[in-house]
């Protein structure tokens, strides 16, 4: 049987904001590890990759590997029956056809359950190798957010210009064009509000708006983001979320035709 | 102009 106890449910109403404007349905991986997902938009232009570890969980017990096919809009529309400061608890039996997800209010006065039937998908999993990329840039999600939001105004996609004097985000279209520079923080109070550059080779790549701006839907997971970038492989955005894991967010570059 | 690539041209299927 699978159990998994999450003192605060918020952390996953996040991850769902942060998966379901990209997926309409995915297989969660569960083991001894943790909780595992992988897919690809539908387009298989982009893919999400999501690790929380059992070991961030208040009590996790996965006797046996189980994959969950989950429709996203019918978790959504359970999370949205939960409290932010609820206890969660998700179960499921062995091989089961249906997931149980339970809510307890902080004082255990209000106790909420909602089974959700599971779907069988037929998902591809993609290898990603370990890859030394030639610059990653940390920065405040906040300000990743807000540059892919405004650039999005100018054109379809953003040019992503890294150098190891900053990073230069840049959009053009009819309106005009826009350049967007950010230079590494020389010292800042709070490490969040930190940009750093560590850069091996200065890297170009073209990316689309649209993805870039359903990848920040993660921004309320993590201060800061992380982006990898090299020559001709998609780009990686990384938030990692508190003593669970991360959430990836791949990115296949536009190229010149 | 810039064509979309796709992400099956980068990783192959475990």
């Amino acid at each position: 049987m699978f159990e998994a106890r999450l003192v605060q449910c918020s952390m996953l109403k996040k991850v769902l904001e942060a998966i379901k404007e990209l997926l309409n349905e995915a297989t969660f991986d569960c083991s001894d590890a943790g909780i595992q997902l992988q897919a690809m938009d539908n387009s298989h232009v982009s893919l999400v990759s999501l690790n929380l570890r059992s070991d961030g969980f208040d009590k996790y017990r996965c006797d046996r590997n189980l994959s969950m096919g989950i429709n996203l809009a019918s978790m959504t529309k359970i999370m949205k029956c939960a409290g932010n400061d609820d206890v969660l608890t998700i179960k499921a039996q062995d091989n089961a056809d249906n997931v149980m997800f339970m809510f307890e209010s902080q004082n255990q006065e209000k106790v909420s359950d909602y089974d959700m039937k599971l779907i069988n998908l037929d998902q591809e999993h993609l290898g990603i190798p370990e890859t030394d990329y030639s610059c990653i840039i940390k920065m405040p999600s906040g300000e990743f957010a807000r540059i892919c939001r405004d650039l999005s105004q100018f054109g379809e996609s953003v040019v992503i210009s890294c150098t190891k004097e900053g990073v230069k985000f840049s959009a053009a279209g009819d309106v005009g064009a826009a350049n967007i520079k950010l230079a590494q923080t020389a010292n800042v109070d709070k490490e969040e509000e930190a940009v750093t550059i560590e850069m091996q080779e200065p890297v170009t790549l073209t990316f689309a708006c649209r993805y870039l701006n359903s990848f920040t839907k993660a921004t309320a997971l993590s201060p800061q983001v992380q982006l990898s970038m090299s020559a001709d492989v998609p780009l990686v955005v990384e938030y990692k979320i508190g003593d669970f894991g991360h959430i990836r967010y791949y990115l296949a570059p536009k190229i010149e035709e | 102009t810039n064509k979309q690539n796709n992400m099956k041209k980068y990783y192959d299927r475990r």
